[in-house]
């Protein structure tokens, strides 16, 4: 059976039959390094994530990255067309990933993006947001929860603020911004459990 | 397989990004 590899962080979802699994995850590593470097960069420059310790750092990224990618990349979702743009370029219908084997966490990842996208969030409270998604006391393998606590607090506070600035008559938003957490942890679940069944494979 | 960023190479790439940011702080 032909294989495909249906998340938009890789090039295209068509894999070179001729290519060994070990060749094929290298190609795919190769697609998404930049991607997780860009998210390393934007944790150095959240005021404060600096200061906690670099076990922490890791293990704030390690657990995050998925859904610090999930928002950056929200656009990649055409809700309208029903399409998903891949890292190459090219735009593949649902019917076709769904027919490539994409599962339930397409659908999911539609109606994320599309209640993210709605919001009409400025960058620098998208920006703020993502900071809030990443820095979570909750991750596993947190060493200083405290640290971590502290500065998960001063990130909500100055979303709240920036939200309530900028939407002064929508106080929904920042409620609804909130919410999108348990969201995001959800689809990092089920995106963990397709590595998961990819990898037996 | 319980840490699907380990299994990604997520953890090495992290870290490698991390490192200079990490070197200069020693320093």
């Amino acid at each position: 059976k032909r294989m495909h590899l249906v998340c938009p962080m890789n090039t295209s979802p068509h894999v070179d039959p001729q290519k060994s699994g070990h060749e094929v995850w290298e190609e795919f590593s190769h697609s998404f390094t930049p991607a997780v470097r860009e998210v390393v960069e934007f944790a150095k420059k959240i005021p404060g994530f600096r200061d906690l310790s670099q076990h922490d750092q890791v293990s704030l990224l390690k657990a995050g990255t998925f859904e610090v990618l999930v928002v950056r990349f929200a656009s990649l979702f055409d809700v309208k067309d029903r399409t998903v743009t891949f890292l190459g370029g090219k735009k593949y219908s649902v019917d076709t990933l769904r027919a490539m084997g994409a599962s339930d966490l397409l659908n999911s990842m539609f109606d994320f993006s599309e209640k993210l996208i709605n919001l009409g969030l400025s960058e620098e409270e998208m920006s703020l947001f993502t900071a809030v998604v990443l820095v979570s006391a909750d991750r596993s393998g947190i060493e200083n929860v405290n640290s971590v606590e502290a500065l998960q607090e001063t990130l909500i506070r100055a979303l709240r603020s920036l939200i309530t600035k900028n939407h002064p008559n929508e106080s929904a938003i920042f409620t609804k911004l909130l919410l999108k957490l348990p969201d995001l942890r959800s689809l990092n679940n089920m995106h963990s459990e397709q590595l998961l069944a990819f990898k037996v494979h | 397989f319980n840490d699907p960023a380990s299994n990604l190479g997520l953890e090495d790439i992290i870290r490698k990004a991390l490192m200079g940011n990490l070197e200069e702080r020693q320093e």
